[in-house]
């Protein structure tokens, strides 16, 4: 049950992959588990669908965590967001119309390969570990993969590089298996959220290019009152804008890619801290994150079912 | 030891450039040694003021830290030992799983 499985540790690939069978057979009420693809190396990449079963229409949320292997705090959100979900359906109205009014997608583990690396192998990997018959240096950044000014500033030719763009867009199985996924849903998806680390910031479009988007209005009042929840938890404070101003310029990314393909509220998170731990956030700071990550996340999602077209 | 106690010595070094020169500086000497960059993502990413977290291993930390001293480039060392702040953050639980 979820409340058995500990949320405040750092799971291995395999723990998560039990993890998402045992709800699957568990709690079918609420919980469907299935594949869109495989990795590189031939995993199968998983992902949660959450909500209600309904037979009328209903919009749904991407939210995908790990992209960056390295990035453990990611995944750790994924499971707690399923947790919370399963545990306060009944008791929080918030959740409950969440859940009764959209679908989740949730995939906890994105870059299967590369997470599964970093905890065998290499602790700091980023990139997918794909292979490059020309070079040496294995992997691509699953976050500069993606088909919108691919390879263009802030992204790398070099497959040497931790930000190497791949040899052509959506090379990676892991990249082209979402992006799929989310083409064949179409208008259904109303939102985009993706989790990170380092930095504490809330992001929305562009990343590519400083420049304003067309629904800034409401993204950005969205980001807004999440940060605000967010810092009423435990004080944290996050900075909130556009990726290009607020972090750098990167082109390529899945932000970038959801908004352009015509998912209208496009978030990513980078989650804690600013560096005094950075990638080595103590498992005992996982609870506080994901709780005030949590209430940010169930704000924008009821933000938007309220306030925005 | 995680990771056979690979990350031992290693240290997080945060530094920000305040001139184009010692950004330019940066770029140099983080490609000749290999640095690990945390943040930004990318050494193109780097310029005046931009805040940057570069891990580096325990055999090329005095090199980095004389040439930063040399070109008078303010630093911090955010973590003194990699190995033991990995070792630090994970429970008990999680360590005796990884044995």
């Amino acid at each position: 049950s979820p409340s058995e499985y500990n949320y405040e540790v750092y799971h291995s690939l395999e723990e998560i992959q039990s993890w998402m069978h045992h709800l699957n057979k568990t709690q079918s009420g609420l919980i469907r588990m299935f594949s869109i693809g495989r990795s590189y190396e031939g995993r199968p990449l998983f992902v949660l669908k959450l909500g209600r079963k309904s037979r009328a229409y209903k919009r749904a949320v991407w939210i995908d965590c790990g992209i960056h292997a390295r990035e453990w705090i990611g995944p750790a959100f994924c499971q707690w967001f399923v947790r919370e979900a399963l545990l306060t359906y009944k008791t929080d109205p918030a959740m409950r119309k969440m859940l009764n009014h959209l679908y989740f997608y949730i995939m906890p583990v994105f870059n299967v390969d590369g997470y599964h690396f970093s905890w065998t192998h290499d602790r700091f990997w980023r990139k997918t570990r794909s292979r490059n018959s020309r070079f040496r240096c294995r992997g691509v950044d699953a976050n500069r993969n993606w088909k919108v000014k691919w390879c263009d500033e802030g992204a790398s030719v070099h497959p040497c590089d931790d930000t190497y763009c791949g040899p052509f867009p959506e090379s990676e199985p892991e990249v082209k298996a979402v992006a799929n996924f989310l083409r064949k849903q179409g208008k259904r998806i109303t939102a985009y959220l993706s989790f990170h680390a380092y930095a504490q910031m809330l992001l929305y479009p562009y990343s590519y290019k400083y420049a304003t988007i067309p629904n800034f209005s409401c993204v950005e009042y969205a980001a807004y009152k999440a940060v605000k929840a967010l810092r009423s938890v435990h004080g944290v404070q996050y900075r909130y804008g556009p990726a290009s101003q607020t972090l750098y310029i990167s082109s390529g990314n899945s932000m970038d890619w959801a908004y352009k393909n015509g998912i209208p509220y496009a978030f990513a998170f980078e989650l804690r801290d600013t560096g005094h731990f950075g990638f080595l956030l103590p498992e005992m700071l996982i609870k506080p994150t994901c709780t005030e990550t949590m209430l940010a996340v169930k704000n924008i999602t009821v933000h938007l079912l309220k306030k925005c077209p | 030891h995680p990771y056979n106690n690979h990350y031992a010595g290693d240290k997080l070094i945060r530094l920000i450039p305040r001139s184009k020169e010692q950004a330019n500086a940066l770029k140099k000497i983080y490609h000749q040694l290999q640095v690990d960059l945390w943040q930004p993502s990318s050494i193109s990413c780097l310029s005046e003021e931009t805040v940057t977290d570069v891990r580096i291993p325990q055999n090329a930390s005095r090199t980095l830290l004389a040439f930063l001293q040399e070109a008078h480039i303010q630093y911090t060392i955010l973590i003194e030992d990699l190995q033991k702040a990995l070792e630090n953050g994970s429970s008990l639980q999680t360590q005796r799983k990884r044995r």
